[in-house]
């Protein structure tokens, strides 16, 4: 399976931001800011959170305020394959209006974004 | 895996990245002991008293019983000025001392993601103070560990490890302690292992764990059954391992190989519990973090952490023949410069000793991965060992030392580990 730790990673990152936000009733951007604030600056931690939360946070923050869950958000932004060859996988239950088609609208909601277009290259 | 690729290019932190090394990093004299502790240095093994003389490092026979100097680190050296007599001479000649070295996976290298990393609600900036130290130690806590550790808990439960025990028993054992285990290693990468520091004449004689406990029937394959290791290989692999340590070990010493772990019990206990991140909301148990992990091809071990019965009863079949294959080492083949013994069934008596004290059997597995004994369940193994090598065979640890309590009376803490 292509990007497998990506793809870990990914659900892991936003289900934590996900989270932070709901503990400490903050918006996402907010909880981004919490996170990266919570990691020392040692081996560069802490510049490195703040690099990916600028480049995928708004997009994040759209997603999210969508109540699309970590998979789906994950598949959206590409850092989950999409190979339709390969399972869509997914740790939370499938959304009532199933996986595919959460992240078909998932996509849409970032069809402008470049992070999109780009995500292959990163 | 950029960013670590990068890391692994730089020259001095190449090592670190090739996977058969478990030598220390920064190492001045090159004597394979450091004085830094993550990069494999003295989280690993035993703290270089010197790191510009590589005739100074832990687990040598004393020069000259260590009159002026203390060669062999244990922090014991220099003389009694009442009858002038070294007090290495005098304290530690004739007591068995002895040095403790684990060859094993990530369990007795103690791997451990704190469950704090992934829990919004307790989150703050202290939770993540220890992730440097983490990424230098390959995720895994040596120095908290069932074989090596020596250092007072901070991730829960408490340490009790053989190290600990054998320096109790005997304090010129003190730093005498090499942990060579790799996260994923499985019997076949134990092989070629070639980090063990130990040299046949100045050296004094080892206690060698072996112990790779389930990287031999743990992949992460759809076609697990057809990746474990047979019990044809495993033979091969550990002769060839312990005919390699036959040209490495001093004289009188031991082998102590560990059966496979019960990887049974993972399932039947975590299944239907919740994840750390799905505590919040109630929303990720274990059956579907390994689900997950099973659809990625990464879940560490198929076999066992799968809903399909009959998957987890033959990896559960073939864990027995191979520690089968252990045991009948033990019991069949000699050495120069070693015997082997076979310890059992370990974390089945751990389970069953932590049900026996009215405790929930959870409290034994590592939240995070769902896989590995946690810092509770080293404590307990490394205590049952302990008990059971002392009553099988009461030479391979050695005698009490009658000197212990003079020896910290004169030099206190020894210098730390």
């Amino acid at each position: 399976v292509s990007n497998r730790y990506t793809c870990i990673g990914c659900v892991l990152m936003v289900t934590i931001i996900e989270q932070l936000a709901q503990v400490h009733n903050n918006s996402v951007q907010e909880a981004m800011t919490t996170l990266c604030g919570y990691l020392p600056e040692e081996a560069r931690l802490r510049s490195t959170c703040i690099v990916l939360a600028e480049l995928f946070g708004p997009d994040l923050i759209k997603l999210i305020n969508h109540k699309l869950n970590a998979d789906v958000i994950c598949h959206a932004v590409q850092l989950c394959s999409n190979d339709p060859v390969q399972p869509f996988c997914h740790v939370f239950q499938k959304p009532k209006a199933g996986l595919k088609r959460s992240i078909k609208y998932a996509q849409w909601i970032l069809k402008e974004s470049s992070i999109m277009r780009n995500t292959e290259f990163l | 895996s950029l960013y670590l690729r990068k890391i692994c290019n730089q020259p001095l932190l190449k090592g670190l990245c090739e996977t058969k090394s478990s030598l220390p990093m920064l190492d001045i004299d090159q004597d394979n002991f450091s004085v830094f502790p993550s990069l494999r240095g003295y989280h690993w093994r035993g703290r270089d008293c010197n790191d510009t003389d590589n005739s100074f490092y832990p687990g040598r026979r004393p020069e000259d019983w260590d009159l002026i100097r203390d060669s062999n680190c244990n922090g014991i050296w220099g003389f009694d000025p009442e009858d002038k007599i070294p007090y290495e001479k005098k304290f530690c000649d004739g007591t068995d001392s002895r040095g403790i070295m684990v060859l094993g996976d990530s369990a007795a290298a103690h791997f451990h993601i704190p469950p704090e990393w992934l829990t919004a609600i307790n989150m703050s900036e202290q939770t993540f103070s220890n992730l440097p130290v983490a990424i230098s130690n390959e995720f895994d806590w040596p120095q908290l560990s069932m074989y090596t550790g020596y250092q007072n808990s901070t991730i829960g439960g408490w340490t009790e490890s053989i190290y600990l025990q054998l320096r109790k028993n005997n304090l010129c054992n003190h730093r005498d302690y090499q942990n060579l285990a790799k996260n994923g290693y499985s019997s076949d990468n134990l092989r070629n292992t070639n980090s063990l520091s130990r040299d046949q004449e100045l050296d004094k004689p080892a206690v060698v764990f072996y112990a790779v406990i389930g990287n031999d029937v743990c992949n992460s394959h759809a076609d697990t059954l057809k990746h474990m290791t047979t019990p044809k290989q495993m033979k091969l692999n550990v002769m060839t391992t312990l005919e390699h340590l036959d040209t490495l070990l001093p004289k009188g010493s031991h082998v102590v190989l560990v059966a496979l772990a019960a990887g049974h019990l993972l399932w039947d206990i975590l299944h239907d519990k919740y994840h750390p991140i799905g505590q919040l909301n109630k929303d990720v148990t274990y059956n579907q973090l390994y689900g997950f992990l099973s659809c990625l091809e990464s879940n560490p071990c198929e076999g066992w952490m799968n809903k399909n019965e009959t998957l987890r009863n033959l990896t559960t079949e073939r864990a027995n023949q191979l520690s089968d294959v252990l045991k009948e080492i033990a019991v069949s083949q000699k050495f120069h410069n070693f015997d082997v013994i076979y310890i059992g069934r370990i974390y089945e008596r751990v389970f069953a000793k932590w049900r026996q004290m009215g405790k929930d059997p959870v409290d034994l597995i590592e939240p995070v991965d769902g896989f590995h004994p946690n810092q509770i369940a080293s404590a307990l193994g490394a205590d049952l060992i302990w008990k059971e090598v002392v009553n099988m065979r009461p030479e391979v640890f050695g005698k009490n030392n009658p000197y212990n309590e003079e020896i910290t009376a004169i030099f206190g803490d020894q210098g730390g580990h």
